[in-house]
């Protein structure tokens, strides 16, 4: 035979087509096609001897090892045998193409002459996916475990969430040690649930969201994971942890329900033995932004301004005091103070208290004194005291008999006019107490 | 003081006592202030010395017991500046004034004296009240004395620098004080005190003028610097410095 190798396409004739094909000829054309192509083969034009069975001259179309058909006679003539199908299809890359001619082409003892044929025949995508269940296929044991994909030529096989494809490209299995998930929310369960759940698994599902956004877990039914009656989950365990801390640990049928994790880190732990047949596990993780708790004054002179209901990640709040107080964080007083809510569920920094303003001791006064006329030693917002001179040596600068000071809002002694200057008590000129005095006449 | 009395605690609270080249007096002015003659500090007929020690006292009427209380330590001295201590026969501008380190706490023995406003303290006749450690009849006292004076017509007083041939100026910024028929008069020792006059209306005493020289003592009158021309002078430099 004479193959016709890796053409995409191409045309196969009888000897000396168009002109009559030769006696006593007989040869086997090969026709391949690039692995991955099937062979189609059509006949345009067919002229052969007709006669019983195509016993004389025929021509074999031949592949996967059958025979496709013998064939003579002309096409439009229901003598002999003709390829009225026109179409031939190959399931391999093969096909062959016998033609035999006899000693002669003679009819009641007339030549006649035939033109022979004409057939183009082209490669043809084989969709190995679907021809998996195909005798060839299994025979080759190539078979895609889980899922197939056809491709020009070719095909390759891949597996279904949590298998791996091994190194002979077909085959699947299970791996689950680290799944990550990154979407807002989602489902995550075991292998084949709600089916049996493979065995010999050490399957990590890490969920990762954003800074500032909780992970809720609900688990959905059935919740069905090998348990045993005395000893906690001594077959297969289902382990949850947040931030690298241990949730829980579960099996059994009764399922966790809800989980509210707190956090944006979540993982979940699946183990399982070599046995069993539990159906799995499911669950629906769903997010939301991390809410702070909400806050609370220390104290009743403290204003949290435009307090709202809840306070959520990336939230602040301003907080004052009353006239007459003063932010206070530990021992330090605070110009302002503003808290952010923080991607844990913290406020940044814990809720100041307020303190009364303290103007602290008033100024002693040169010459002068002070008296309290509220309670004695308070220096507190709103505490007042009377500054008066050392009369009758002294008198404020002003002529006034004494001047009363407020601890003010801001921390100051403050008088009447909102002056913080302490009065000033100046000497009395000329007015001795005991001046000379003659009463001698 | 000539023919004074004994002062008493308390009359004359401004009285200081200063010991500079001799004994000398001086007014407080407010409660950081001294007023004093400018020759106690220069004087005239003793050749300066440089760093000679101004002592201050002030708070009573003897001096063991003014000294007692401790001498005040002077942070400046402003001398004015029209005063010449070179001309022996001119006590123009002489005034001066004492910086006390540190403010003294007024009281009973202790007030200040008020600055002249009015030319109405110079009225003649007008008796005004001289007191001072200085000497008299050449006996040194230790208390203090006053001696009650009236003020005298300035043309008197001309009349009477005249009648004693004497060459010494009075000047505008001068008033003399006295009665020739009485002996009553400061002396040595009372210079830089003041002559204190009643200012009835405002009930309180006034600095009219400062013990500043005479011829002799108790033989006729007394000069003394006449303050009111100095106020300005004197609120000039308290201001600037306070």
């Amino acid at each position: 035979s004479i193959p016709i190798v890796h053409e995409l396409y191409g045309e196969v004739t009888s000897p000396m087509y168009p002109k009559p094909y030769p006696n006593n000829y007989d040869d086997t054309r090969e026709i391949v096609v690039p692995k991955g192509y099937s062979v189609k083969l059509i006949f345009w034009q067919f002229d052969l001897e007709p006669s019983e069975g195509c016993f004389y001259d025929y021509v074999k179309v031949s592949a996967d090892k059958k025979d496709l058909g013998r064939f003579c006679g002309q096409l439009e003539s229901k003598r002999g045998n003709p390829p009225v199908q026109k179409e031939f299809v190959s399931q391999g890359n093969q096909m062959w193409l016998t033609f035999h001619t006899d000693f002669s082409n003679e009819e009641n003892g007339t030549t006649i002459f035939y033109k022979g044929f004409l057939a183009y025949y082209q490669a043809v995508d084989m969709d190995e996916c679907s021809a998996q269940d195909s005798a060839i296929e299994e025979n080759s044991g190539l078979r895609c475990e889980h899922l197939c994909h056809n491709t020009l030529g070719s095909y390759f096989c891949s597996c279904r969430p949590g298998y791996e494809l091994q190194d002979d490209e077909h085959s699947c299995r299970a791996e689950c040690s680290s799944e990550l998930f990154t979407e807002a929310s989602g489902y995550i369960s075991s292998l084949e649930y709600p089916k049996a759940y493979p065995s010999d698994m050490r399957c990590n599902y890490s969920i990762r969201v954003d800074r500032g956004l909780t992970i809720n877990l609900e688990f959905l039914e059935p919740f069905e994971i090998d348990d045993h009656q005395q000893v906690h989950c001594p077959y297969d365990q289902l382990q949850v942890y947040t931030n690298g801390k241990p949730v829980g640990e579960y099996c059994g049928t009764r399922s966790p329900g809800i989980i509210n994790t707190s956090s944006n880190a979540v993982d979940v732990l699946f183990f399982t033995d070599e046995s069993g047949d539990s159906r799995g596990w499911k669950i629906h993780y769903t997010t939301e932004v991390m809410k702070c708790l909400q806050p609370k004054s220390l104290d009743e002179f403290t204003i949290i301004n435009n307090l709202q209901q809840q306070y959520q990640f990336r939230d602040y709040l301003i907080v004052s005091c009353k006239t007459g107080y003063e932010l206070t964080e530990g021992n330090q007083k605070l110009k302002s103070f503003t808290s952010v809510c923080q991607d844990d569920g913290t406020w940044h920094r814990p809720m100041p208290y307020c303190k009364i303003v303290n103007c602290g001791a008033p100024q002693r006064l040169p010459n002068g004194n002070f008296e309290y006329l509220t309670k004695e030693g308070k220096n507190t917002y709103q505490a007042e005291i009377l500054y008066t001179c050392q009369e009758p040596f002294y008198q404020m600068a002003n002529k006034e008999k004494n001047e009363t000071y407020t601890c003010s809002a801001q921390g100051t002694w403050k008088d009447k006019h909102g002056n913080k200057k302490i009065p000033h008590c100046l000497p009395v000129c000329g007015k001795p107490l005991n001046p000379v005095v003659e009463n001698q006449r | 003081i000539i023919a004074g009395k004994n002062a008493r605690l308390g009359n004359f609270p401004w009285q200081a006592f200063t010991n500079i080249y001799g004994r000398g007096g001086g007014a407080l002015l407010g409660d950081r202030w001294i007023l004093t003659a400018a020759h106690t500090i220069y004087p005239k007929d003793t050749p300066s010395v440089q760093n000679t020690s101004i002592d201050v006292f002030l708070g009573h009427t003897n001096l063991e017991e003014i000294m007692k209380m401790g001498v005040l330590p002077i942070r400046s001295v402003f001398v004015h500046p029209d005063y010449d201590p070179n001309d022996l026969n001119n006590f123009d501008n002489d005034i001066a004034l004492l910086e006390l380190e540190n403010s003294v706490p007024l009281g009973l023995n202790l007030l200040p004296i008020c600055l002249p406003d009015s030319e109405t303290f110079y009225e003649k006749g007008l008796m005004g009240y001289v007191s001072g450690f200085g000497t008299e009849d050449q006996i040194i006292h230790d208390d203090l004395k006053f001696v009650s004076l009236p003020m005298v017509a300035r043309e008197n007083c001309r009349r009477w620098l005249s009648e004693k041939k004497s060459e010494q100026v009075f000047s505008d910024n001068m008033f003399c004080a006295g009665d020739k028929t009485t002996k009553k008069d400061a002396c040595q020792g009372d210079s830089g005190g003041v002559f204190a006059v009643k200012d009835e209306t405002g009930n309180r005493w006034v600095a009219a003028g400062i013990v500043s020289w005479g011829i002799g003592c108790g033989k006729g009158y007394g000069f003394y610097t006449k303050v009111l021309k100095y106020t300005d002078w004197i609120k000039g430099i308290i201001e600037k410095e306070s």
